[in-house]
């Protein structure tokens, strides 16, 4: 009589085993040559879980030099992809995501009880055996800082020809096209023809541009809270571009612009909402910039004026104030030019208010970036290494 | 419950301490 054996195949357990040789083609493969698209339809950061199932199995071996040369490698491959796409958000924003991952998945997986809080019994289970990699996981903090500063850099200068155009030249509210005087407007487009350049930008492109960085954020599985960061960050730099383009121009200190702004900036208000956005402090950062549209629409002649206008201005400089003041410039028979007295006036009441000093805002200000422990409640035997990522050579253990 | 395990402490150099040891120059120059 025949008899059949079934052999059960050993549960997954969450690692995967490589021979040393094949490390070189593991780092190519999953970091080097890897590109976001090829794992967009899979679980997000899916390359930094890959990682870690690697090091989990160097660690279960006891293997430390394993673990030494797969981080090191990973890292330096990490910086060098960087490096290469230093103007390339998408990249960046992966590998952000990518990084932080795998530090989060370094700390949840680490035995400490202080990150484990949230684990399944399972996760507990997948803990590292042997070794602690706090020393790798600060190598792998000060790494996100570097590529979140390369991510606001690269958007910033994505964003940068489109912020003053959208925001101070285009004309989003329909019914004011007409209030300009002819000069103002003539120049504008004979400036953009000359350039050989694209029209100016709306407000709607950069709305839109604002939109793409979030998705792609989104996409990628970065943690909300540094993508919120991430969009402060940038909202502080459309305040900052777009108020001393303000304090520099005549043109465009009107009523007309202050109230071309306050939609404006009510329109980016708006996308902060519908992004569930509104809590990131984005719209903090454009505060000084929110004062001086309404000083460019409110009454600016009578001693009351001037008292408003100083409980209003606290976000901006007296220079900023007094300078905006001086540009005003009325475009019809309804408006005035502020007076010298006037000015003065509001000098007095503010001589006493400390602050810096200054006229022009830093464009290059950075907030300090936070990265919050995030977790992930994911089970790392139920990963899928799809074929396309050529990783055939890693043994499932 | 079981007492936590030892874990053996890995030392690494420190992100700036790799980018001095020159890790991270282009390697593909020949």
């Amino acid at each position: 009589r025949q008899v059949t054996v079934q052999r059960k195949e050993k549960d997954f357990e969450g690692m995967l085993e490589y021979y040393k040789e094949d490390e070189a083609l593991l780092v190519k493969n999953l970091v080097t040559d890897m590109k976001p698209n090829v794992v967009s339809a899979t679980v997000p950061c899916l390359p930094a879980y890959i990682l870690f199932m690697c090091i989990r199995h160097a660690d279960y071996i006891n293997d430390d030099q394993k673990v030494h040369s797969l981080l090191t490698s990973t890292i330096n491959a990490i910086k060098k992809v960087l490096k290469k796409n230093n103007d390339d958000f998408e990249m960046t924003s992966f590998w952000l995501a990518n990084t932080s991952r795998l530090l989060h998945c370094l700390k949840q997986y680490s035995g400490d009880e202080a990150f484990m809080t949230q684990n399944s019994a399972k996760q507990n289970e997948h803990c590292l055996k042997n070794f602690d990699l706090a020393e790798y996981r600060q190598v792998l903090s000060d790494l996100s800082i570097q590529i979140y500063q390369q991510l606001v850099r690269v958007a910033e200068a994505i964003m940068q020809p489109m912020i003053v155009s959208s925001m101070l030249e285009s004309e989003s509210i329909p019914s004011l096209a007409g209030v300009k005087p002819m000069g103002y407007r003539n120049r504008t487009s004979s400036f953009d023809c000359e350039d050989g350049g694209p029209a100016g930008y709306t407000l709607e492109a950069l709305i839109r541009q604002l939109g793409q960085f979030y998705t792609t954020m989104a996409d990628h599985g970065l943690d909300p809270e540094i993508g919120e960061q991430v969009v402060r960050q940038l909202f502080y730099s459309i305040n900052a571009v777009t108020l001393n383009n303000l304090l520099l121009r005549k043109d465009v200190c009107s009523w007309s612009t202050g109230m071309q702004l306050r939609y404006n900036i009510s329109q980016l208000e708006e996308w902060l909402r519908g992004k569930n956005l509104h809590q990131s402090g984005a719209i903090a950062t454009m505060e000084p910039l929110i004062q001086a549209a309404q000083l460019l629409q409110v009454k600016k002649k009578t001693s009351q004026d001037a008292e408003a206008i100083c409980s209003l201005c606290t976000a901006l400089s007296l220079q900023q104030i007094v300078k905006i003041l001086n540009l005003y410039t009325p475009l019809n028979e309804f408006e005035e030019r502020v007076t010298v007295s006037f000015i003065r006036d509001i000098q007095n009441r503010l001589q006493d208010r400390i602050e810096i000093n200054q006229l022009l805002v830093d464009t290059k200000h950075t907030f300090p970036v936070l990265f919050p422990y995030t977790p992930s409640a994911l089970s790392l035997e139920t990963l899928h290494i799809p074929a396309s990522l050529n990783l055939d050579f890693l043994t499932r253990v | 419950r079981p007492p936590s395990r030892i874990r053996v402490l890995l030392k690494a150099p420190t992100l700036a301490e790799m980018e001095e040891m020159n890790i991270f120059e282009d390697d593909e120059s020949p």
